[in-house]
């Protein structure tokens, strides 16, 4: 059935939209069908697959509101299976917007369900905040997956976000589980790197992925080509991780 | 006298926390008074400052919801003439029980009107968004210094974050002006690092800070020994660059 999973860190800049854009290309190489949300105001991942700023009149926002339904505002990517809702300048007024609606935390989850929705795999690339907007998708997830930055200062917000999850999960989402935490732009060269990777498998356990993903330049300039690494360079040592933690993620799904 | 920059941009991870602790140590050492607000639930400024989770029982949320004044949460920190107002962990829900009170972009502006305030300069560092706790620091602040990591999707929410800034300066604050941009985590090896630094300049001008901070891991290193990295290593290229960013900073307000 559909998995819905949220792309999901309150610390900005670990890599949750080059984890929502890779994992989803991975996924759909290996023939999954994966919708993309970008929930993100910024709008980096529909930047990452290619959609300029003025194709983005028709966008999440419109369907949050609920003036558009979901098929209507899906585009295409050029990677095949991979499709995407894009994200839209108005999307940054929408936390505020959405405050005085009621059950203004099921908005998105209320619109996922009509019967447009045929994908195995549902990836939502939240914004670095624990807002609204974050909220509602992990609302409408079963699972989150938690990037996070082998760096000192963000394993500060880890306690915050993971009591998050736990409140959602008692008050608004029973399933909600923490799919797995992926470790991002590990430096090999760097002690404290190695430091933090043994606090958080020491703490975390199974929880965190065996792939690791390294700091790798060619994924960087990837989102300049409008392409997931996997397309502008696929022997690159990024884009073989993100390979490896697709097919990481796919055993754990078939576990559940 | 007393100038208040705000230390914000809304993409995540490009270096806020990491200049407003660095360039606050700097101006400090010059025998500025400074004053640096953590206006981040997540903390990281004050765990870079050494002020561990347990002594944040008082803290800058009291003083935005009126509960106490500022001289009742100014905490003094390992930096002779740098103060700091802590986050804490109540911070998280400012965003939403800010929305009913009557004026809520100002709260912060009139709580620091008081005459407890003796400082030269006043540094907020501001959450990865533009919604209310940001939008307070910008109605409260003279300037603002925008951290811009060489990276190209940090590129893209630059103008929205202009935009916001002229919005305040219009409805809100008359006096508010962008200050300075200034690069971080540059890589002189890296080609698209060079393209985006040529990019910015060629659009922002003046701006821009003419000092560039490099990508040195002995600034990541400092947080986990809860010190500036002026402090923890001061020959290294990361400290010095900031010593440099604090000589500009200072002729530029001299200037104004
Ligand atoms: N493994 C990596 N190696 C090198 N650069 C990376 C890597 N992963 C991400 N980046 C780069 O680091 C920056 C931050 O990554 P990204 O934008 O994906 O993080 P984010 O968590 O989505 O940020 P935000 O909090 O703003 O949404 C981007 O410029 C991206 O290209
Ligand atoms: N010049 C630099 N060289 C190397 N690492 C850096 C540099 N500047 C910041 N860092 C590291 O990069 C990470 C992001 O920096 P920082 O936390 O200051 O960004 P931020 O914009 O405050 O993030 P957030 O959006 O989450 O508030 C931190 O782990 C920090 O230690
Ligand atoms: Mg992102
Ligand atoms: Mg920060």
């Amino acid at each position: 059935g559909l998995r819905i999973i949220s792309i999901s860190n309150q610390k900005g800049g670990v890599g949750k939209t080059t984890t929502a854009v890779n994992l989803g290309t991975a996924l759909a190489a290996v023939e999954k069908k994966v919708l993309l949300i970008d929930l993100d105001p910024q709008g980096n991942a529909s930047t990452s697959l290619g959609i300029p700023a003025n194709q983005r009149e028709i966008n999440i926002y419109q369907m949050l509101i609920g003036q558009l339904n979901v098929s209507e505002v899906i585009k295409n990517t050029s990677v095949p299976n991979l499709d995407i809702l894009p994200s839209g300048i108005d999307l940054a007024g929408a936390e505020l917007e959405l405050i005085d609606v009621d059950e203004r935390e099921f908005c998105l989850k209320k619109r996922l369900t009509s019967n447009s929705i045929n994908y195995d795999f549902i990836l939502i690339d939240c914004p670095p905040s624990l807002g609204l907007l974050t909220l509602n998708a992990l609302v409408a997830s079963s699972g989150v997956l938690v990037p996070l930055q082998v760096e000192f200062l963000a394993l500060e917000g880890l306690s915050q976000l993971v009591r998050t999850i736990e409140r959602i999960k008692n008050s608004y989402n029973k399933s909600l589980n923490i799919q797995g935490i992926v470790l991002t732009m590990a430096d090999k060269r760097n002690k404290l790197s190695d430091m933090v990777e043994k606090d958080v498998r020491k703490f975390f356990g199974e929880k965190v992925y065996k792939t690791v993903i390294p700091r790798n330049v060619t994924i960087s300039e990837a989102p300049s080509h409008g392409m997931p690494v996997l397309i502008y360079d696929l022997q690159s040592r990024g884009a073989r991780s993100y390979l490896s933690l697709a097919s990481e993620v796919l055993k754990r799904e078939e576990i559940l």
